[in-house]
């Protein structure tokens, strides 16, 4: 039998569950073969489960923090998208992503928040903590999500310029940090037909999170106007979707093996070749309307 | 089917059926055979539903049932499930017989809530049992 020194220093344990789940405790299970421990890393609260003897404590896990009910709106509908109503990921649907994780921005830096919004409406600093993303998640495609409250106008076409600017944490400055680098985008749609706005910024964020950065520092500035200036339609009344900050959503290749893995299933049913893997090439976007979960072509 | 109908001479009782039709139905049908079985619950059930948001309900399904001696490509098992049986049958009943386990899987899609409060969706592999076999 297992001590529980020798479970902790078991070098082959630590890929069960993050040091934090104190699952190195579950003797039971590391007594079971390497592959099929393996399979308890899927889900830590399984593993408590598992763990409790009596399952009395399982139950009473302190409450987690709750997710804005507009992000989980969204992230429902992409689930919808995704899957079938018993959960099954569509076989159909040729996207390569088989994890979506949607950070909403922490609350530091509020005193900051707070001066901008006097001087600038529209400028909104955001900080988003990435601890839950694994190292066996590759990034695909990140993107900001912004949403349109209901308040907005109707309105035939609207245009938005963004600015987005990344920051680096000065540890000796006890103020917010300096900027590092930035970025602008100009977006046009028609609100009628989307409650969503997505900004792809993967080729912005993708070299910090492929450092494995856990704490992702950005200034946003996001102006909309009604009009279209590529139909010569005069820009005028801009529309405050700024105070609404937006959320982070990274489209993520998990590569562990509980994950799946559906161009390994495919290859495997189809007995085709193997396909190469185009990291940018996701083919369903969760843009919600109608027409806009199309392949990539279109939002290209 | 001789093949079939030999195995099952095999397994006859040392009684005489006194209804042969009976009998004879018992290796037509067989009964308690290996298969997979449906099984459904909901996430509330377990009181999972305060981290897991979708899917409401789950249907892993499991494998039951009893090996044949003699398993053949129905159930897809190595020679080593033969083995095992003549093992359990002529040199030591504690090695058990061969069980009838999942040999395929399907995938599930699970939209969840993480302790910081962030939303993840995931595709897990091997969440619902679609097969079984004896091993």
């Amino acid at each position: 039998p297992h001590s529980r020194g020798r479970v902790v220093s078991d070098k082959t344990s630590g890929f069960l569950v993050a040091p934090e789940d104190n699952a190195s405790e579950l003797n039971p299970l590391l007594r079971l073969p390497k592959g099929v421990r393996r399979g308890y890393a899927l889900l830590p609260p399984l593993l408590k489960v598992l763990s409790d003897q009596g399952h009395q404590n399982w139950e009473s896990e302190a409450p987690r923090l709750q997710p804005d009910s507009r992000a989980l709106r969204y992230m429902k509908r992409l689930y919808k998208m995704s899957a079938t109503k018993e959960g099954i990921p569509k076989a159909n649907k040729s996207h390569l992503y088989n994890t979506v994780r949607l950070f909403t921005p922490c609350s530091e830096c509020k005193h900051r928040h707070r001066d901008l919004m006097k001087g600038d409406v529209h400028s909104v600093d955001l900080l988003f903590n990435l601890d839950r993303v694994t190292a066996l998640e590759h990034l695909l495609k990140s993107v900001l999500l912004y949403s349109f409250d209901t308040s907005v106008p109707i309105s035939s076409s609207i245009t938005c310029m963004c600015h987005l600017s990344v920051k680096e944490h000065d540890f000796s400055s006890q103020v917010c940090p300096s900027f590092s680098h930035s970025i602008a985008f100009s977006l046009h749609f028609e609100v009628r037909k989307r409650k969503w706005v997505e900004i792809d910024v993967t080729s912005f964020l993708q070299p910090l999170i492929a450092t494995k950065r856990r704490n992702i520092h950005m200034a946003v500035n996001f102006t909309c106007l009604v009009g279209d200036p590529q139909q010569n339609t005069k820009l005028e009344n801009p529309i405050n979707v700024a105070l609404v900050p937006p959320s982070l959503l990274l489209y993520l290749n998990d590569t562990s093996e509980q994950a799946y893995h559906r161009w390994n299933s495919l290859r495997h049913r189809r007995k085709n070749p193997a396909r190469p893997r185009q990291r940018n090439s996701l083919l369903v976007e969760p843009t919600g309307d109608k027409g806009e979960g199309k392949p990539q072509g279109k939002r290209a | 089917s001789r093949r079939r109908r030999d195995e099952n001479l095999k397994e006859a009782p040392a009684t005489p059926p006194y209804n042969l039709s009976e009998y004879f139905k018992q290796f037509l049908f067989p009964q308690n055979e290996c298969e997979l079985h449906n099984f459904r619950l909901s996430f509330s059930q377990l009181k999972w539903d305060k981290w897991i948001i979708a899917p409401h309900r789950y249907s892993p399904q499991y494998c039951k049932g009893d090996c044949p001696r003699v398993v053949g490509h129905r159930y897809g098992s190595p020679v080593h499930t033969m083995v095992q049986n003549i093992i359990y049958e002529k040199l030591d009943s504690s090695v058990p017989k061969p069980s009838c386990v999942p040999a395929e899987y399907s995938p599930l899609s699970v939209l969840t809530i993480e302790p910081d409060g962030s939303i993840v969706y995931k595709e897990y592999e091997d969440m619902i049992a679609t097969k079984c076999t004896c091993r």
